[in-house]
């Protein structure tokens, strides 16, 4: 996948960190210091259909099924993430309790279009 | 997004940077709050002392190293276990004690467990953790009962009662992981842990005094899998 930069139009990654300690959650939420909220955003033209982040052959089947269907009835793709990984949270909840948990694909890695 | 919609992709594009700002730590606050069953942030009244959890950590890590060496004995709770790698979203719960009343030879303990979690998980493995002060040589016998409330909520009923000769000092597990999953599938969150000693020695032994030798559970849990029903 690609991280946005500069003034990129097309679909990228967009890094955003929240610092809990700047939100005054560093008192309940005791690791880590923060959350990698990235983002996927940017345009997905016809031609990009199908990459960066998913296997070329994917995008050479999409492209011949865009042909092969009337390309011009064919929109514009989404820009989505291609790959995610968990959040580990150690925190105390309402009963004073320690919680540690891994919550499931809450951090972007990579995105594309699909 | 449909005709007129405020599509979240795009529409921030058209944001100013800090209101733009704002609305992805909403997001972030939202999302967080939301996955781990929330309703809003807990307001912390009285947090764990370092030393109470930096002891706990350590203990819970000497005690898996002790059961991974001990020699085939299989693991006595007939808890199902846990699978490493499995999808399902698993948790390691700390619940440290509550003192409850006491006598010369009775002392209470209450443990209160995570309600929003409490429906929407099974716990796998609890132990009980307690450090015994022994104030003289010998075999102190002391009764362990686990209490736990009745469907009222009015009356404790029995789950559990444990006799232990405790010799010296030092730490003790109990496997309590049966005694929690039945309070969870009774929608209750309390345990409540009774110490009871024969003869006259003071509180029973427990090192009540120091922070850092509290009494606690920890419990591994996992994320209900929602019944799937397959058609043919």
């Amino acid at each position: 996948g690609i991280d946005c930069s500069g003034d990129s139009q097309m679909c990228c990654r967009k890094e955003f960190f929240v610092d809990f300690k700047e939100i005054g959650w560093e008192d309940w939420i005791i690791q880590p210091e923060g959350y990698h909220m990235n983002y996927c955003a940017g345009l997905c033209p016809l031609h990009m259909a199908g990459i960066p982040g998913l296997a070329a052959s994917f995008h050479t089947a999409v492209l011949n099924l865009i042909k092969a269907n009337n390309a011009d009835a064919a929109v514009d793709s989404c820009c989505v993430p291609t790959q995610r990984r968990p959040l580990s949270l150690l925190y105390y909840d309402r009963d004073s309790n320690i919680v540690k948990t891994d919550i499931p694909d809450m951090i972007v890695d990579a995105c594309g279009c699909t | 997004a449909p005709k007129g919609a405020w599509c979240p992709a795009c529409g921030l594009a058209t944001l100013a940077p800090t209101t733009q700002r704002d609305v992805l730590i909403a997001l972030a606050k939202q999302s967080i709050l939301s996955k781990l069953r929330l309703p809003d942030r807990p307001n912390i009244t009285q947090p764990t002392s370092r030393g109470a959890l930096l002891t706990a950590l350590r203990r819970m890590h000497a005690q898996r190293v002790d059961v991974a060496l001990s020699p085939g004995t299989p693991q006595e709770s007939s808890m199902p276990h846990l699978h490493p790698g499995m999808s399902v979203q698993e948790y390691e719960i700390l619940s440290f004690a509550e003192s409850g009343s006491s006598t010369s030879r009775s002392i209470h303990l209450h443990f209160h467990f995570t309600r929003e979690l409490a429906g929407s998980i099974e716990i796998l493995q609890a132990t009980l953790y307690l450090f015994w002060e022994v104030p003289s040589s010998g075999i102190h016998p002391v009764t362990i009962r686990l209490l736990q409330p009745d469907p009222t909520g009015l009356n404790v009923s029995m789950a559990s009662e444990t006799q232990l000769e405790v010799q010296r000092t030092g730490w003790a597990t109990l496997d309590v992981g049966r005694a929690v999953q039945s309070l969870f599938s009774q929608g209750s969150q309390r345990l409540t842990v009774e110490l009871q000693v024969a003869e006259d020695w003071g509180p029973p032994l427990l090192a009540v005094h120091s922070d850092s030798h509290w009494p606690f559970v920890a419990a591994q849990a996992r994320a209900r899998t929602p019944h799937r029903v397959q058609r043919r």
